[in-house]
């Protein structure tokens, strides 16, 4: 397929730029309303003083997203995909125009909503996380396979909402662990900050690397 | 797009088929773990002996949700996509294979977990319904205006839950109106039950047709 051929170059030349400059990009990916966004809002807060963290969001539509992230850092841009499903790397090599890439240490991609089509196309990222939440289920790592195998880490959020929702963490775990038994999960709650903590120190070892 | 064209093609042909038989076919739409099965494990009691109903579902993987549904009618079989994102008609078209369709009197497809890819390939269906739930936030539709636009009946899924989220009807109300005055929604709890009759209403009036 020569569309993802050139996708993979523009991504080997964002990690370029990205590596240049000192910056360490992570792609967060997760179904629509899992809570990217919320959880994105918590960590810049957390890591305000302490890291230049900049995002790129991904939507098909509106700027809702990055208008509610700019109220926490001013490196910040909306991409609209139009009808496309996830994000490419040539709308990120776009977006560092958007940035200052040499201010920045950290730059996040909230990709399109979506638990499928952002799994297969490089943006340029050095790790990819994967976001569930509890209220769509225990089964979605069996019917996604291909974003826990992409994962370098798994975040598991809406974790305050456990005692209304029927969802059977042990099958959730079993299932995963099937699919990759070395892959880290780190519950989340972006309403109540149960292990925000745990993420950033996650982001922060992975800068020290 | 030839691909497209020879959906279109086949889905045309599925729509034959279904007519011939004096089968209704509904493709049901709507983001991972929304509560498409939980909904239609509902529906296939409440129409237990009313109507005989069919399910084609469709996942990457697993066959849990056929195996789920198998418990309320002989008439289902799971289609797995592999990598896809949507269902496609020429799969729809070897399903009916799997099911009888001369017994039938309602077949839905449940497509696979995505707001995104589905809305743009059609299966045959004669009408197209976009699930929503309170758990993913009010703003999907403005992010999702696609399957809004596509959709010939909307529900707002899983209202039981709203004293526990953080939900904006009027806001998920405005956004919808303003891509689609005249859309029908039915605010459904697949698990109190809440919708369910209106919904099974609808179901029946579209069969009336
Ligand atoms: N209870 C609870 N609600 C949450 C949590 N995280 C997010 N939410 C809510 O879930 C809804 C969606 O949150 P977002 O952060 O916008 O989700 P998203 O993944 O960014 O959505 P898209 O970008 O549209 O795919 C909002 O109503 C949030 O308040 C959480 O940890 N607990
Ligand atoms: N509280 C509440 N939970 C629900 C409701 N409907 C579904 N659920 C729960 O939501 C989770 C996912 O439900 P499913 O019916 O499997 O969702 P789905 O849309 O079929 O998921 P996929 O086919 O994987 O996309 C399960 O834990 C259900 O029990 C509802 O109306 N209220
Ligand atoms: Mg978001
Ligand atoms: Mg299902």
């Amino acid at each position: 397929e020569n569309v993802k051929k050139i996708n993979d170059e523009v991504a080997d030349l964002n990690r370029a730029s990205l590596n240049r400059h000192g910056v360490l990009c992570v792609n967060l990916m997760g179904s629509p309303g899992c809570g990217k966004t919320t959880l994105l809002e918590d960590t810049l807060k957390k890591l305000s003083g302490a890291m230049t963290v900049g995002v790129l969001t991904g939507d098909l539509a509106t700027t809702r997203d990055a208008r509610r992230l700019a109220h926490y850092t001013d490196q910040v841009a909306q991409i609209n995909t139009g009808r496309a499903c996830h994000l490419e790397a040539n709308q990120i090599r776009k977006g560092f125009d958007l940035l200052d890439l040499a201010a920045l240490d950290l730059l996040i991609i909230e990709n399109v909503g979506n638990l499928i089509c952002p799994v297969s196309w490089d943006l340029g990222q050095h790790a990819r996380v994967g976001m569930f939440s509890v209220t769509e289920g225990d089964d979605k790592p069996a019917k996604h396979p291909y974003i826990v195998l992409a994962s370098d880490l798994v975040l598991l959020n809406k974790v305050d909402l456990l005692p209304y929702v029927t969802f059977d963490s042990d099958r959730f775990y079993a299932d995963l662990r099937s699919i990759r038994d070395d892959l880290e999960v780190i519950q989340t709650s972006a309403i109540s900050g149960e292990g925000l903590d745990k993420w950033v120190s996650w982001i922060r070892s992975l800068r020290d690397i």
